[in-house]
């Protein structure tokens, strides 16, 4: 009864990370228990939490490398409904230490099938690439949810995104599914944004949600703060486009 | 006579190619021979200057890992004085292929050191990661020019970078050193960029350059049209703040 979404786009900057601490924060604001796990060795959805990543002593690297129970690694945030897999400045060397190693795309997976009857979601912040890490996520996923700003390269990189997601699911992932696409850092005075955002719907009618982030400064502020938006500034558009996200989300699919 | 310099950050969506380009390009029309060297398999630089990436027969990935000579993909670009070493989409597979190679991390270096004859400027665009890649280019650069958002998740991870650039520093390329840091898509109006900012100068108050390039969408719309802001609209802001960038590095020291 759980839904396991794959936050992932090799494009950097594209709102991934506050994407991904601000759609688990109003899920779990909407009573749902929900889990982020954090495997981008930048660590920022860890520390966009409040959480300092380098007081981690065991984090997703153990997990994925020296067999720690993700259980031993799940932490508490202000929010009730909303737990951490937290991320620690190791993992920066984990892929190499991956590339190695037996069933090296299948280490993230067989934690999370553990902890389906205890989360509703579970949402996973993937680093900007199509690494070794992103694959483990893609690998564990059910579906997929992919920000990206309404921009030339964002646009451009696409493509390859959507191939990597379909040898995934032609290999090691079945299920895989897109869940949806999400439009960041969204300027509609802009007319750069208003034709990458129509060339989008062009091509993927059903996958774009309705509803559509703006840019807002309140949102890139939050973390500074350590919080997501909707406890930084509740009444600020940022929350609640990402409120009216989660229920969108929410009401798209039953969970499994 | 010439100076190698990494456009690194591995904090994605900061600016990176962006800056290669508009830099590469700056100093092009100063009449300084420039190649630009695309080393991140997304190939964002390649297509921002126009060149298909998927009609790409031998690029970047055949020289590190085919023995190609760079002399061999080296193609000219719109602006005589401007050179590209193009990106493909096989580099996606490299840094696995990478991991067990002897000499692993100078595979780039021996290609560039041919070069400094023919280019006053070689800049390197890299991906936002701290991999194989970009230590390849850490190891085959005089110095580092870091792009960066003034935003919080920027800034927290300068933290790492520069324990990576010390690290290369002492050992695979002792002649490593900053460049500079490059405040990117900065606006002034807001006060999180602005206490960033302020961070960034009170520990680095030599090394961030004077000229900062503020968020223009003429910037954005360019590589939509596949040629740097200088060719795009050469009376904008964005185009004359590279512009003023590229006097400032070439002032900044002479070519070694
Ligand atoms: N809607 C928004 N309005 C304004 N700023 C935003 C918005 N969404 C994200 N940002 C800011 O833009 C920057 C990039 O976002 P974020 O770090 O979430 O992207 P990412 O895809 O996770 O990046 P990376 O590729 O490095 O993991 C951050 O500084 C963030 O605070
Ligand atoms: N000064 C600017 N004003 C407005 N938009 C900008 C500016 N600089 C860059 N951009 C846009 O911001 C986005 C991110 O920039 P860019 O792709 O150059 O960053 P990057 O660091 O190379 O990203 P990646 O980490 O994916 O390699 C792009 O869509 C680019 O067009
Ligand atoms: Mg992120
Ligand atoms: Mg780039």
């Amino acid at each position: 009864m759980s839904r396991i979404i794959a936050l992932v786009n090799q494009k950097g900057g594209v709102g991934k990370t506050t994407s991904s601490i601000n759609l688990a924060a109003s899920l779990a604001v909407l009573e749902k228990p929900t889990l982020l796990v954090d495997i981008d060795p930048q660590a920022n959805a860890t520390s966009g939490l409040g959480i300092d990543k380098s007081s981690v002593e065991t984090g997703i690297y153990d997990v994925l490398l020296n067999e720690v129970p993700i259980n031993d690694i799940i932490v508490k945030t202000q929010l009730d409904k909303l737990h951490l897999a937290p991320s620690q400045i190791d993992l920066a060397g984990a892929e190499v230490e991956m590339v190695g190693m037996e069933g090296r795309e299948n280490l993230l997976k067989p934690h999370l099938e553990a902890l389906r009857e205890r989360y509703k979601y579970i949402l996973i912040d993937c680093p900007p690439s199509l690494g070794l890490l992103t694959i483990n996520a893609l690998t564990a996923a059910d579906s997929v949810l992919i920000p990206i700003q309404a921009e030339y390269y964002a646009l451009e990189g696409l493509g390859q995104l959507l191939n990597t997601i379909d040898l995934v699911k032609n290999g090691l992932n079945p299920e895989l599914d897109i869940e949806g696409i999400l439009l960041t850092m969204f300027d509609s005075r802009l007319n750069l944004a208003q034709q990458v955002a129509g060339e989008i719907k062009k091509h993927f009618p059903e996958k774009v949600y309705e509803n559509v982030i703006a840019r807002s400064v309140r949102i890139a502020e939050a973390p500074s703060h350590g919080k997501p938006i909707i406890l930084y500034d509740v009444n600020s558009s940022g929350a609640q486009s990402y409120l009216a996200l989660a229920k969108e989300v929410a009401a798209r699919r039953g969970a499994k």
